[in-house]
């Protein structure tokens, strides 16, 4: 563990704790991509089957339990507890033309041809375009509410912050897996278009609108 | 260089 995981770590678990708060308190997932938090639902069952089979530390476990409850938590109060407030009409990225195309990928670009090593690998190339539902959704209402803004700049700082993580790894460990790299550069590109708005306007005090 | 079969990160 070094200081850029551990943060990386601490900026996830932000992210997850402001979305949830978000929701519960404005009783509202107004401008949340229910769809993005499927993926993500998908993206850490898929990633932590090894909760069972391989233990590393009570930190490790923890946060993996964390993270499938609480996107499971988000999935129900979207869907069910606070579906009145769901944008449904803003909400509709195609899923399947991500799922589809990375499960093929999983299958052809992997470390090991085995289940559990597939299923993290389709997991890692899921989790760099899940957020995309959410990035399309905020183009297309043209704003995001501020707290929203925080929720995808932690989110956004996370995967960022574990790329340091793997030059240090790289560096000091002699450690790096390709595989979890190029798909955390992808995912922290998707992000810069939103860095740079949240930067210049949200830091700012302004509403995030984007040129609809 | 080693890749490790551990995941070990999240």
């Amino acid at each position: 563990m070094n200081v850029f995981r551990l943060s990386g770590d601490v900026s996830h678990l932000l992210a997850i704790l402001i979305l949830l708060m978000k929701i519960w308190k404005t009783r509202s997932c107004a401008g949340i991509s229910g769809k993005s938090q499927i993926l993500f639902a998908l993206v850490y069952t898929t990633r932590y089957l090894d909760l069972f089979t391989s233990f590393i530390s009570p930190y490790n476990t923890a946060m993996k339990v964390f993270f499938i409850a609480s996107s499971y938590a988000t999935i129900y109060l979207i869907y069910l507890k606070f579906k009145a407030t769901y944008d449904r009409n803003h909400d509709t990225f195609r899923m399947e033309f991500l799922v589809l195309p990375v499960l093929v990928l999983a299958f052809v670009v992997n470390h090991d041809f085995t289940p559990l090593e597939i299923l993290w690998t389709f997991s890692i190339y899921l989790e760099s375009v899940a957020i995309l539902p959410q990035l399309f959704m905020v183009s297309k209402t043209g704003q995001a509410e501020t707290i929203t803004s925080h929720y995808l700049f932690a989110l956004g700082m996370y995967r960022a912050l574990y790329i340091v993580n793997w030059v240090y790894r790289y560096y000091f460990e002699g450690f790096y897996d390709l595989i979890a790299i190029i798909a955390g550069v992808v995912q922290t590109v998707l992000y810069c278009d939103f860095f740079y708005l949240y930067v210049t306007k949200v830091l700012k005090g302004k509403q995030l609108t984007l040129p609809a | 260089l080693r890749r490790s079969a551990v995941k070990d990160e999240l």
